[in-house]
This record gives structure tokens, sequence and C-alpha cells, in this order.
């Protein structure tokens, strides 16, 4: 997965992402492809959620799946989700639960109550950094404020880190792909480079939907994991999501 | 160095947008999902729109298990003991769960194992 929240020089926040999914679940030798990333693109839908017919949020999603991985509460906040390894996995959380230790909330069930029930950036960033999780995470967060992106590092039980937007400094965006920033990613996924690099060219006084795109669509940002993209604007409270492809020559992963 | 290996890597993309060419697959479709309406029934229309797709999904993950296992005890697992798990699982996702096993007729422990695959996955 690869997620990015960029703000522009107007100060309004876009923000992007990537959803990879099925490494190492079958190969399709013909195809060249991987089965389960295949079966899930059609299963990818655009999700209006309402209550008291109002817009409550939407989300990008597969159906059958009622956990969230990338959601928009318009014109309050922006939500993703990327995968975090770790020895002190999901696996941990799930023995835990069946021996009925169960404080802990399911990732998609935390993100889809953040989407449901919090009502600003900073009370969804509070529960995401502090309710605890069966499985480490990160969280890619954005506002509807200047300043307000951030990625937030999760072990199952603790906010281990929180980066946000800092334009004073020159952080204009935040990125985040499977590995924790301030670490080398490994050397054979590391698409985080590419992604900058891109970002880095494309440059804050050009950062739009369309440019946002076009990095999304840059090889090995794009890879054969790679089952839709979504690009969401805060103040618009807007949501569009396209299923990918990626034909050879690509990166598997 | 090895991000730089063309033509598996390329220069960054331009122009991309709107969303054309090999690369875009295709557009998505929008469906609502009524929080008013009782959590076992909110699902109904995704689901039966998208059925088919569903059941081929869980049908290739079935066929990933019984690679692993071919006497096909992995799958009895799942179907034995995941229904048990849904029980257990905070409102309103548990009764979300089975509303869709019930339209997709799907067995609800493949519905629930699709449900924590990501808890799963880091197995």
């Amino acid at each position: 997965c690869t997620s990015i929240v960029a703000e522009d020089h107007k100060g309004n926040l876009i923000h992007g992402r990537n959803l990879d999914f099925g490494l190492f679940m079958g190969w399709d030798v013909k195809n060249k492809s991987w089965i389960i990333s295949e079966k899930l693109k059609p299963l990818v839908v655009n999700l209006d959620f309402r209550r008291n017919n109002q817009t409550v949020f939407k989300s990008t999603n597969f159906a059958g799946y009622v956990g969230m991985l990338t959601g928009i509460k318009p014109h309050t906040f922006t939500l993703t989700m990327n995968e975090r390894f770790s020895l002190d996995g999901g696996y941990i959380g799930i023995m835990e639960w069946v021996l009925g230790k169960r404080d802990g909330m399911w990732m998609s069930f935390l993100t889809r109550s953040v989407l449901e029930d919090a009502n600003s950036y900073e009370e969804a960033k509070t529960r995401l950094a502090q309710t605890k999780l069966l499985a480490p995470a990160y969280f890619i967060l954005g506002g509807n404020q200047t300043g307000q992106g951030c990625i937030i590092t999760r072990s199952r039980l603790l906010n281990i880190d929180l980066l946000e937007i800092d334009v004073k400094l020159g952080r204009w965006y935040v990125l985040e792909t499977n590995y924790d920033h301030w670490e080398e990613p490994l050397f054979l996924d590391d698409r985080r480079t590419p992604a900058m690099k891109c970002m880095n060219q494309t440059a804050q006084k050009n950062i739009s939907v369309n440019t946002m795109y076009d990095v999304l669509s840059t090889k090995p940002v794009l890879n054969k994991l790679t089952t839709y993209t979504t690009l969401m604007q805060v103040s618009e409270g807007k949501l569009e999501s396209y299923i990918r492809d990626c034909p050879n020559p690509c990166m598997p992963w | 160095s090895t991000q730089f290996i063309p033509p598996y890597t390329e220069d960054c993309r331009t122009d991309t947008y709107p969303p054309n060419g090999p690369t875009f697959r295709g557009a998505v479709g929008w469906y609502t999902v009524d929080l008013d309406s009782p959590p076992s029934k909110r699902w109904d229309a995704v689901i039966t729109e998208k059925k088919t797709h569903l059941v081929n999904m869980i049908q290739a993950i079935r066929d990933l298990a019984n690679a692993f296992v071919p006497s096909g005890k992995l799958i009895e697992l799942v179907d034995v003991t995941l229904p048990i798990m849904a029980d257990t699982l905070p409102s309103p996702f548990s009764e979300e769960i089975k509303g869709i096993a019930a339209v997709s007729g799907i067995p609800l422990g493949e519905v629930v194992l699709f449900n924590i695959f990501y808890e799963v996955f880091t197995v």
C-alpha cells in the first residue's frame, strides 16, 4: 500500500492511496498476476454510509468486508490504513481474543467506528492513537485545516510515533508505504523512495488530484498487487476511486 | 538502487489523469449503506449485486488453503470455529457479517475469515 496526504500552496489537503493486497497468495503463471488481487478487483465498491438520509461518511471497500481501509468524513477528515509488519502481530491478538482477553479492537472495526463517530481530525487522531488493537498498523489521517495531515505508527498496544505535516519545515506532505518512516524500507520493497522522488519533482505548487494520481500511477508505486487507487479532497467532501492494472513489465510488489 | 530497475520502475508519470490507458481497468460503482436499517440488512443490496464475485474470491482463498492442507481440514476448521468467533465480535459488525453470509450463501466462518483477514494475514 501507499498512502499520501499533501497540502497544496493554497492550504487544501489532498489524500491519495493505492490499496495493494494479495502478496504470496497464489501466482497465476499464465496471466502473470496474483490470484487474490485479481479476484478482489471486481469486488471494489464505493459506499455512501447514510443516517437520517444524510451522508455520515464515504468509503472505498471490498464488498463483503464490513471494516474500513479507505474513507472520508466530508469536510471533516480523510483516513486510510496501511499494513505494518511486526513479530508482535495480529496472530497474538487473535490468540488473546480466543482466550477471552477482549479489550483490544480489530483494526478495520476501529477505522469504521472512527469514520462513523469521530467529529474532528483531533478526535480521530486521539482515538486512532490510543485505542488498543489486535494488530499493528499505520493510520494515515488528513484533516480540514492547514497542517492537518499525519501518519500514526501503531503497535498493538502503543502509539509509537506521530509524523505530521509541517509546511514551515518544508514537509508539505506525509507519505507511508509499509515501513516505519525512521527506518530504511526493505531493500527489495522500496516504494517510498520512488514515490517521494515523484512528489518532490511535482512540488507543492503543482500538487493536485491529477498529479497525485500521476504519482500513484508510477511503477513500482503501482505494482501487480495494486487493486485500486482512491483520491479524496476533504474540503469538497469528494472521494473517487479507480480499479488498476499493471501490465508487464511490472514489479510483482 | 534496487528500486531503479527499468522497465520495472520508471520515471515519474504525467498526464495520467483523468484515468486512461492500460493501468486503468475501470471506474468503481456507488452503493448506499443505510445505517438506520438493521445491521443484518445493511449490506443486502451490495452483496446481492456482487455475490458472484464474492463467491469466486472466497473460492480462490479455499483453493489456496487446500493447496497447503489438501485434506480440507483447514477449511473445516474455519467453518467450525469461526462461526463461534462471530458471536464474540462487537456489534454491529457481528450482525452485519451474519447478514452478508445469509445473503451470499457463503458459510459464515469464511465470511468471518475475510473480515478478520488483516489480523490473520500476519500469520
